[in-house]
């Protein structure tokens, strides 16, 4: 049996919308130790893989693990129906067809509960250790969506260049041409708005406009993104949850 | 003109 529940049924909404334009189709596994899951999208270049740990849960219970085969579509119309500061709690049985979800609001004695029917979805499920990484950057997710949501008007490539002074994000299209320069720098009294950077060797990687595009939805979940990149490994793209994360991993363009 | 690389590529299945 699995009893998962949200203090605020706004974190798991912001957790889907984070990557549900992506994927459609996901498994999530539950255990003890909380929910993961991972998704490629259909044309193989994106992965997204999301750790909730059980401190993101106010209550959490799974006594046996459990997938959960779930249309983020389907799931988002439901999800809709609650509120943002409604506790939202997942239920499921052991071998399940369907997910519960409840959603309370108690103040007002408010009780709402929907089913989910489950998907039996056939993915394989990729390992994703053993990655190294040549570099790693931290910045404010705003700044990095704004970069990316700029950049991709003109052309729809964009390169992300990193040597040991600043991160260059740089694109060309048949209109014209743009890039942003930053440079690291620490803030004292905000933190979340320093931008940091780690460099073992320069890196210069070219990724698809329109995959970024989607990784930046994931900002609603954090106010900084780290991202480490290396040329002989898939970009990994992080939001961090106060437990847990969302990642993307991307697949560079290269020259045929 | 760059090509669009593949996650199959990098990661194998498990």
């Amino acid at each position: 049996m699995l009893e998962a529940k949200f203090e605020e049924a706004s974190l798991f909404k912001r957790i889907i919308d984070g990557f549900k334009d992506c994927v459609q189709l996901v498994n999530f596994q539950c255990k003890e130790d909380g929910i993961i899951a991972q998704a490629v999208d259909d044309s193989r270049v994106l992965l997204v893989s999301l750790e909730i740990g059980v401190e993101a849960f106010q209550e959490y219970r799974c006594d046996r693990p459990v997938t959960l085969g779930l249309d983020l579509n389907s799931l988002s119309k439901i999800l809709r129906c609650g509120n943002n500061t409604d506790t939202l709690t997942l239920i499921a049985e052991d071998t399940p067809d369907h997910i519960g979800l409840v959603f309370e609001d108690n103040k007002k004695g408010r009780v709402a509960e929907y089913i989910l029917k489950l998907m039996d979805i056939d993915a394989d499920f990729l390992k994703i250790e053993e990655l190294e990484y040549e570099t790693t950057i931290s910045l404010p997710s705003s700044e990095f969506s704004k970069n990316v949501r700029d950049l991709s008007q003109l052309g729809d490539s964009l390169s992300i260049a990193v040597t040991k002074d600043n991160i260059k994000f740089s694109t060309e299209g048949d209109i014209g041409s743009g890039s942003v320069l930053l440079q690291p720098f620490i803030n004292m009294e905000k933190p979340q708005e320093s931008i940091k950077l780690e460099m073992e060797s320069p890196v210069d990687l070219t990724f698809g406009a329109k995959y970024l595009l989607d990784i930046v939805k994931g900002s609603v979940l954090s106010e900084t993104i780290g991202i480490r990149l290396s040329s002989e490994a898939p970009a990994l793209f992080q939001f961090d949850l106060a437990s847990g994360f969302l990642q993307f991993f991307l697949a560079p363009k290269f020259n045929e | 003109k760059k090509k669009q690389g593949s996650l199959d590529f990098f990661f194998k299945k498990n």
